[in-house]
């Protein structure tokens, strides 16, 4: 697609929630936080300034409207077309942008339906500045709705963006077109509502547990995004490791067909050859095509070549494709192409030096390279290397699954934030950037 | 994989048209497409949607057209009036 050639000329632009969802469990001040998040976003990296206005003038008219609402983009219910937004321009719609109050607006949920309030704005005030829609996966710009984008108020824009965008209006002072933006700690931003689990209202599950202090059941990578399982509970991250919900999702409700009985499982893997999903239990495993287990499932684990009393971890290695399965301090290799174990395994001794002998799982990622995980600590082994990488150990609750100081569970299980880390790379994904801002 | 429906390649059409992929329709001719153009269109949302462009209306193509997503057209009147050029 090419950049729409309207941008605004003026660098202060005014915002106003107009029409407010009518049957919504998100209440006003939620609506109006979010919205001011999701612009902040843009005017973080960029020389444009949001202030929200009480009267009829706002630049940026936010409006929840249902079916036809005058503007030439009827809304169509639940599903379909959710919202959009007018380029800036002269014309009295311009910035505008509409939300269709038919869609079920969520907000830290781990409602699998709903749609993620703070990911549709952000990227209907991209088109409300000037973006127009883009192919690439990882941008936000991409049409379709791709699920929640992870925490409002620790959103950084994807690459892609942040390059288009400047395009349109440059670099914001003080901001390096390479670092992440820093919220000066004075400055006052409104209030999201307290996470889930933290509000008197809502009691955790009894036996729900604490991501930041568990040790997980088994880890994997499904259809480019991360699944941690832990007892009757899995918490998911997207391709931008970004976590869905702090609030784990029940395995029964999204997975059908596993046991209702089953109180947890002991390795899950994605299968290269067909992409179907295969879940592994005691002597049983389970496969899975998207979210429904396959007829003749359970069936023994031995089908595999491997011997009756579980694994301990399962994982595709990116770089030959092939199965690992873990038990103890035994490893296979499995060919899934051919459907058999490869000659020579067991083995007592993994291909990659500095992995820990007994496993919780293993996981491929989207960066090619092989993470393995026990206890609270991951390690990670890049792509063509058969080493642990330097600096690991690390703690997979701080670098995985949002513990920091603010979002951890309980006080005590509250996680350090990452010190001394930061990126030097001056470009990314071929863009070179230049900040010219005088 | 079986064809689709004839219902199927109207709701397609449609979505083609509104989200910038196929022109609307000549007020002369009515609602009708050259094969060609259709394919083109499918080809050229297949490949914006990160599908293989095989230019078929296929399960995989059917499924991503459902897919909750913003009213704004993928592709403006300009890109359109570019690519005729």
């Amino acid at each position: 697609s090419i950049q729409a050639l309207t941008k605004w000329n003026k660098r202060n632009l005014s915002w106003r929630v107009r029409a407010f969802p009518k049957d919504s469990h998100l209440g006003h001040d939620t609506i109006r936080a979010l919205m001011y998040y999701a612009l902040k976003v843009w005017s973080d990296i960029t020389p444009l300034n949001f202030h929200e206005v009480a009267g009829n003038n706002a630049d940026i008219q936010i409006d929840f409207s249902k079916a036809d609402h005058n503007d030439g983009y009827p809304f169509d219910g639940p599903g379909g077309t959710v919202a959009h937004a007018f380029f800036p321009g002269e014309h009295h719609t311009a910035g505008d942008t509409h939300f269709d109050d038919d869609e079920s607006w969520t907000f830290r949920s781990s409602d699998a339906h709903g749609m993620d309030l703070f990911a549709v704005a952000v990227h209907e005030f991209g088109h409300s500045i000037g973006l127009t829609h883009i192919s690439a996966l990882e941008s936000i710009m991409r049409p379709y709705y791709q699920g929640p984008v992870g925490d409002p108020l620790k959103y950084d824009l994807p690459y892609e963006d942040k390059v288009r965008i400047w395009q349109l209006y440059g670099v914001r002072e003080s901001v390096s077109p390479t670092a992440r933006p820093e919220v000066p700690k004075n400055e006052e931003h409104p209030l999201l509502p307290d996470l889930p689990e933290n509000r008197s209202t809502i009691q955790p599950r009894k036996d729900e547990p604490d991501r930041c202090t568990t040790h997980f059941d088994a880890v994997a990578q499904i259809r480019g995004e991360a699944f941690f399982f832990k007892g009757k509970y899995f918490w998911r991250l997207t391709r931008n490791k970004h976590l869905v919900s702090l609030q784990p999702a029940q395995i029964h409700r999204f997975w059908r067909g596993l046991p209702l009985n089953m109180d947890s499982l002991d390795a899950v893997y994605e299968r290269t050859t067909d992409h179907r999903i295969v879940f592994f239990k005691g002597d049983r495993y389970w496969v899975f095509k998207d979210n429904n287990v396959e007829e003749g499932y359970p069936r023994p684990i031995t089908d595999f070549g491997l011997p009756l009393g579980g694994i301990d971890a399962a994982f595709s290695w990116a770089h030959n494709d092939k199965t690992y399965f873990f038990k103890d301090n035994l490893c296979w290799q499995y060919d899934d192409q051919e459907r058999r174990m490869d000659a020579g395994y067991p083995s007592e001794t993994t291909p990659w030096k500095g992995v820990p002998e007994t496993l919780d799982d293993a996981m491929r990622w989207s960066d090619g390279a092989a993470y393995f995980f026990r206890g609270k600590e991951y390690w990670r082994v890049l792509d063509n290397y058969m080493e642990v990488d330097a600096g690991y150990p690390r703690s997979i609750a701080q670098d995985w699954l949002v513990c920091t100081g603010m979002q951890s569970d309980s006080p005590n299980s509250r996680a350090k934030p990452r010190q001394g880390h930061h990126d030097e790379s001056r470009s990314e994904n071929g863009y070179e950037v230049c900040s010219c801002t005088s | 994989s079986a064809a689709p429906k004839a219902e199927e390649i109207n709701q397609g059409v449609d979505w083609l048209i509104k989200f910038g992929y196929l022109p609307p329709p000549d007020p002369v001719t009515g609602q009708l497409q050259t094969q060609e153009k259709l394919t083109r269109a499918i080809k050229a949302m297949q490949r914006f949607g990160g599908l293989e462009a095989t230019g078929v209306l296929d399960k995989a193509t059917l499924e991503l057209m459902k897919t909750p997503r913003c009213s704004l057209p993928d592709l403006s009147e300009l890109d359109t009036a570019r690519r005729r050029r």
